[in-house]
C-alpha cells in the first residue's frame, strides 16, 4: 500500500538518547519515494 | 429541538478513545477521507508502529519523553502503550498522531529531548539498553515527514477578506456574496457582504462549509453558469467587521475544487424529468423530484415534487456529476424510503404510473454519476461530521447505511430525524480526531448515549 501511494520503507539507524547514555537502532521508517 | 448553540465536546467531557471503547463501535480509518489530512499516507500508520511520546508519568521537573507502541487506532488517535510495560494496559493512553507530541523514533535525539521511562517501570528492567534494543531492531515507526505532510495539507489557499459566492441559506435557490472571515482546517466562515452586524458588532448571517464544498464558487460563477443570485444590498454597513476592513480580493476558479466534465452529447437532463433527489432543506430525505431549469456547465436546478412554493425559490443547485441526484428507481432498487409528494402513498405509488399522471419522462440513467469507486466506510464506523442544516456545528456521528457512494449519518443521541444522506467523498465529514487537530469545536453526543 505505502509503495501504491508513492512512499516506500526504507531502514533507517535512528539515535535513542536516554539517562543511561545514547545508541543507535534501525528500523523501518517510510518516506516519499522523491 | 435546535442544535444550532453547540457545545464543546472537551469542556463536556467527551473523550473519543474512552467512548468507543465503551460503545464498542470502531471509527471510520482516516484513509476513507480523501480531503482529510494525511490521508495519503496512512497506509504508513498502523498498530505495533514505535513512537516517541510525552512522558506524563515522571516526577521530573521538565518535559520528557518516552518510547511506546500504537496499540489501536481509531481515527487519527492512537492507544499508546509505553515500552516496558508489556502486557500491563493501565497506563495505556490515547494520543491524537496528528498531533505535535508523537513523533517518529528518533526525534528525541535530534531535538535534544531525554527519553526517560515512566516512574511505575523505572526500576523494572535494570538493562534498558538492551531492553530497547530488542523492543526497536527491525521495527517500524511514524513516517519521518508525517507533521511536515500534516502542516502542508492543512495549507489553505484562502484568507480573511477573500470574497466568494456562496449559497444565500435563507434563499436556497440564489447565491450570495460573502466574504471570508475564519479558516479552520480548510473550513470557512463566510459573512455575507449585506448580511448586517448587531447593535455590538456581532455577525447577523454567516454560513461555513469547506473549501471543497459544491456550495461555494468563485465570483462570477452565477453569472457564467445562469445562475440567481442577489443583489448585495449596498446600505448595510460591515465595514467595522474586521473581515471587510481590507480591500476585498476575489476568489478565482483554480481555488476550488474541479468538476468532473459533463459531456452534453445528444442528450442532457431537460427541464420536467423526474428524477429522485436529496432534499436539500431535509437532507435524511430522498425524494421524487423535478428538473426544473438548466444552468450551463452542467448544473441544473432542481425541485422537489409537491412541495414546491411556486416561485422558484426552494430549488436548489445540483451540478450533474452530483450523488445527491440519482435515477428514479434508485431508492426502490435499494431499500431506502422513497419520500413521495403529499397526497400520494407509498402502497399505491409506482414510478411509471406517476409519469404517465404527470406527463413526464423519467431523466434517463446514463445522465447520472454512476461511478462507484468504492470506500471503506461501514455501517457502525464513527466519525466526525458536519450537521449540514448547521454547517458550523461539527458532530460525533455514526455510519447508519451505506448505498453505494451514499453514506446515511446519525448524529450520535440525536433523533434519526436528524439523520443526512452524504456522498462518501463529501468534504464535510472527517476521521475521528479531526476536530483536535485543527482546533475546531467538536459538538459532543447528547444524552445518556
Amino acid at each position: 500500500a505505502a509503495e501504491a501511494s508513492g512512499r516506500k520503507w526504507e531502514q533507517k539507524q535512528v539515535q535513542i538518547k536516554t539517562l543511561e547514555g545514547e545508541f543507535s537502532v534501525t528500523m523501518w521508517a517510510s518516506d516519499d519515494k522523491k | 429541538e435546535s442544535r444550532a448553540f453547540g457545545q464543546d465536546a472537551t469542556l463536556a467531557g467527551f473523550e473519543w478513545g474512552s467512548y468507543l471503547e465503551k460503545s464498542g463501535f470502531l471509527a471510520a480509518p482516516v484513509s476513507c477521507f480523501r480531503h482529510a489530512p494525511l490521508c495519503a499516507q496512512w497506509d504508513d500508520i498502523y498498530v505495533g508502529l514505535k513512537v516517541e511520546v510525552l512522558n506524563t508519568h515522571t516526577a521530573l521537573p521538565s518535559k520528557v519523553y518516552w518510547i511506546a507502541t500504537v496499540v489501536q487506532l481509531t481515527g487519527y488517535k492512537a492507544l499508546l502503550r509505553y515500552e516496558g510495560f508489556e502486557d500491563d494496559d493501565r497506563f495505556d493512553l490515547w494520543c491524537n498522531i496528528g498531533t505535535a507530541d508523537v513523533h517518529p523514533i528518533g526525534w528525541c535525539a535530534v531535538n535534544s529531548k531525554l527519553l526517560v521511562p515512566p516512574q511505575e517501570i523505572h526500576h523494572h528492567i535494570k538493562d534498558w539498553k538492551s531492553y530497547l534494543m530488542e523492543r526497536l531492531v527491525g521495527a517500524h515507526t511514524l513516517p519521518v515527514d508525517l507533521h511536515v505532510k500534516m502542516a502542508d495539507s492543512l495549507r489553505c489557499t484562502f484568507r480573511q477578506g477573500v470574497r466568494v459566492e456562496v449559497v444565500d441559506r435563507s434563499q436556497v435557490c440564489r447565491t450570495r456574496l460573502a466574504v471570508v472571515d475564519t479558516v479552520i482546517g480548510g473550513r470557512l466562515r463566510l459573512l455575507y457582504e449585506d448580511g448586517g452586524l448587531g447593535p455590538s458588532g456581532e455577525v447577523l448571517s454567516d454560513f461555513w462549509c469547506h473549501t471543497q464544498s459544491p456550495l461555494v464558487h468563485p465570483v462570477g460563477w452565477s453569472e457564467r453558469v445562469g445562475h440567481s443570485i442577489k443583489e448585495t444590498d449596498v446600505n448595510v454597513n460591515m465595514g467595522s467587521h474586521p473581515a471587510f476592513r481590507k480591500v476585498p480580493q476575489n476568489s478565482v476558479p483554480d481555488q476550488f475544487k474541479k468538476l468532473r466534465t459533463v459531456y452534453l452529447g445528444n442528450t442532457f437532463f431537460e427541464e420536467g424529468m423526474k428524477l429522485e433527489a436529496v432534499d436539500p432543506l431535509n437532507l435524511g430525505n430522498i425524494c421524487v423530484a423535478s428538473v426544473r431549469k438548466l444552468l450551463l456547465d452542467g448544473y441544473i436546478m432542481v425541485g422537489i415534487d409537491g412541495v414546491e412554493i411556486g416561485d422558484g425559490s426552494d430549488w436548489f443547485c445540483y451540478h450533474a456529476s452530483s450523488h445527491a441526484i440519482l435515477p428514479v428507481g434508485y431508492c426502490e432498487s435499494n431499500d431506502i424510503p422513497l419520500t413521495l409528494p403529499p397526497g400520494y402513498d407509498h402502497t399505491t405509488f409506482t414510478w411509471a404510473k406517476y409519469l404517465e399522471e404527470t406527463g413526464t419522462l423519467a431523466a434517463p440513467r446514463r445522465l447520472f454519476n454512476t461511478d462507484y469507486v468504492g470506500h471503506g466506510f461501514t455501517p457502525g464506523m464513527k466519525l466526525e461530521a458536519v450537521d449540514l442544516m448547521e454547517p458550523r456545528l461539527v458532530c460525533v456521528a455514526t455510519v447508519r447505511r451505506c448505498v453505494g457512494r451514499l453514506l446515511l449519518l446519525h448524529f450520535d443521541g440525536w433523533e434519526p430525524e436528524f439523520d443526512q444522506w452524504v456522498d462518501c467523498q463529501s468534504p464535510e465529514i472527517y476521521p475521528v480526531g479531526w476536530c483536535e487537530i485543527t482546533g475546531y469545536q467538536l459538538q459532543p453526543p447528547i444524552g445518556p448515549e
